[in-house]
């Protein structure tokens, strides 16, 4: 193995990281599980963590990008040059890029992980039968909305089991549309468009508008790449059209025709001849996996080994399992030490079905808080050492944190401030409150704290009232979190239970308390906090919250320190 | 059985192809890993001759240090990898 010169390495073993954008080439949960994996080989063997930010800076920024992607070094298209990282320091130092014209995969080929359908997110699973036919790709046969599908198991027409394959007409990915699919035909420039396109940008990448007209809306996103998708050529990400013509001959799947490399192709339109259009056919990929766990190595102080077995060897070659050699092991451990003491674990939550596993490895300093809340908690005037707040919530666009009679305010650019009191600001509250929320509609603002809440509307107040008066049920200990829904109307949780609130008439609706995992399926039904914020809903358990997107789908699982506090 | 069709090979606009002779491919190779135009400490522009520094890939990609670029080594060459360089000044 070999270090850089200087040995260099992080001065700190709880390393952060962050995705900054995506691949067309899988979806945005295989990536994150790729890079997590990744880590994963290097925290086996080391006293290091791994945490992911979703804002700021971290140490290890990762980017996907082609050619020249903004530093001296630019890729090279399709093959040859696969990703680069540099070494651990401030700045660029410890970043990892990775080549946009690589087909990203798990290594064997085309990785499709379905959406809806039944199967639960299963990967489609080729060939697949349907109608006694074969399929080696996703499909749109045997539907009329034009949407592509896969069967899920070997044999559909036994099973019955599909999922929906990554399309544009499904979800886009990044953009500002919170994965809002495309709308065809939209208008961009005054031009329309019927499909995606890599139009406006210098990037490459095919993007889409998610309303009829860009230039007044300028709601966007970019555009998964089929599993049919070609990969570079002059129409990356185009689907192939079969069946096409070129030299006059008609051809109805990939062919290397016409080349002298032996590399597949195929026509994204039906004339090549005429129209010149195509790109490389799929194939086995590189493993994203691998290629991130090397240049990680590189970003944790690795440089190339001469062992061909090694992960750090320069050359690409997929190998399944855990891809460490002890050469590797040796070099990492030269510069950080073997990895000390047990696996700490996170408290596991109770959770409702298949909810994200929390992350596992709460980083030191979360130790230390976890030690300091057996004990009796003098007030922090540092929010970050606060491991879990009373109450969270959005008042006047500020994220508030509520915390034993003090509380921190988030400006919509991230930047914390306080401590300040509570009773500066709301002067008939105790201490300590439950749950907070703002009306909508009237801007007052409810408190609770066991078995009272207040109203405040400026500076005027109503209240301790008691929670019974709002048809809670008399033995209800206390309002856990509150979640505005749609005009005048607020969810009260409780641990298993919700209750909804008609703001209005100041009375519970009927047909309440229901079951939170009936409702809010993959969240913890224990959430000390739950509230709503830029749209999304968030169940706060200890120091990690899980957040649920309006189509009810848990899209990510965090530190409320790093994330939401800005730590 | 016919003869094989001879195949007519065709420009593809946009192919990023690398239709560089193996010298070129070498050359090229070479001086992005890091193996030639290395800087000394000193600062001084060193090239160091390509058999060399053919002969410093062929040891760090475990190759039969020949010296010469023969096929075992254009075969490496053109093999998919990690941009970072081999050899750093």
């Amino acid at each position: 193995y070999k270090t850089f010169d200087g040995d260099l390495k992080w001065d700190h073993t709880d390393v952060t990281y962050r995705i900054l954008n995506y691949s067309p080439d899988m979806e945005a949960s295989l990536i994150d599980d790729a890079f997590a994996r990744a880590f994963k080989v290097w925290s086996d063997v080391t006293p290091l963590t791994f945490t992911r930010l979703f804002d700021g800076i971290a140490d290890i920024m990762i980017s996907f990008g082609k050619l020249d992607h903004g530093d001296p070094y630019p890729f090279d298209g399709k093959d040859g040059l696969l990703a680069h990282a540099y070494p651990p320091g401030e700045g660029t130092q410890g970043d990892a890029h990775f080549d946009d014209d690589e087909y990203w995969t798990l290594g064997s080929g085309p990785a499709i992980q379905t959406r809806y359908g039944n199967a639960e997110g299963a990967m489609c699973h080729f060939p697949f039968l349907f109608e006694g036919t074969s399929y080696s790709t996703c499909t749109t046969e045997g539907r009329t909305d034009g949407l592509p599908w896969c069967s899920t198991t070997a044999d559909y027409d036994k099973d019955k089991k599909f999922g929906f394959c990554p399309s544009e007409l499904l979800f886009t990915f990044d953009g500002n549309s919170n994965e809002a699919p495309c709308v065809f035909p939209f208008v961009f420039d005054g031009k329309k468009y019927d499909s995606c396109t890599t139009e406006g940008r210098n990037d490459g990448y095919r993007w889409c508008s998610t309303t009829a007209n860009f230039d007044t809306d300028k709601k966007y996103g970019f555009c998964p790449n089929r599993d049919t998708a070609v990969i570079g050529g002059n129409s990356e990400g185009e689907p192939c059209h079969f069946p096409f013509t070129f030299l006059g001959n008609t051809y109805s799947s990939c062919t290397s025709e016409g080349r002298n490399d032996g590399k597949l192709w195929c026509g994204t339109t039906s004339n090549y001849d005429t129209d010149k259009k195509w790109g490389f056919c799929p194939d086995r990929g590189y493993s994203l996996f691998l290629v991130a766990a090397h240049e990680f190595g590189h970003a944790l102080g690795l440089d190339h080994s001469n062992i061909k077995d090694a992960l750090m060897y320069p050359m690409y070659k997929y190998v399944e399992g855990f891809p460490l050699h002890r050469d590797d092991i040796d070099g990492i451990q030269y510069l950080y030490g073997p990895r000390t003491g047990p696996e700490p674990t996170a408290p596991q939550p109770r959770t409702t079905t298949s909810s994200p596993v929390v992350p596992t490895k709460p980083s030191p300093s979360d130790k230390t808080t976890t030690a300091s809340t057996t004990t009796q908690v003098v007030p922090s005037d540092d929010a970050c050492q606060i491991k879990e707040f009373d109450a969270i919530t959005e008042i006047q666009k500020e994220l508030h944190f509520f915390k034993d009679g003090r509380y921190w305010k988030i400006s919509g650019n991230g930047e914390r401030k306080g401590p300040f009191m509570i009773s500066a600001k709301w002067p008939a509250l105790p201490a300590v409150i439950n749950s907070a929320f703002e009306d909508h509609l009237t801007k007052k603002i409810y408190f609770f704290s066991e078995r009272q809440f207040w109203v405040y509307s400026g500076n005027d107040v109503l209240g301790p009232r008691k929670i019974e008066k709002l048809g809670l049920p008399s033995d209800l200990d206390k309002v856990e979190g509150s979640m505005q829904r749609g005009k005048g109307k607020v969810l009260l949780f409780n641990g298993e239970n919700f209750w909804r609130l008609d703001v209005k008439a100041q009375l519970i609706d009927r047909g309440y308390p229901r079951f939170t995992d009936a409702a809010f399926g993959g969240v913890p039904i224990d959430s000390h906090d739950v509230f709503l914020y830029k749209g999304f809903f968030y169940f706060c358990r200890e120091s990690f919250y899980w957040r649920m997107n309006a189509k009810r789908q848990v899209d990510r699982v965090g530190y409320v320190k790093y994330d939401l506090l800005k730590c | 059985w016919c003869l094989p069709l001879k195949s007519v090979f065709v420009t593809f606009p946009g192919d990023v192809i690398k239709n560089m002779t193996n010298t070129q491919l070498a050359d090229e190779y070479l001086k992005r890993y890091g193996y030639v135009d290395v800087l000394q400490r000193s600062g001084l522009q060193a090239v160091i001759s390509n058999a060399k520094a053919l002969k410093k890939l062929q040891r760090q990609l475990g190759l039969e240090e020949t010296g010469l670029l023969d096929q075992p080594t254009v075969d490496a060459m053109k093999q998919p990898r990690c941009g970072v360089p081999d050899i750093r000044n």
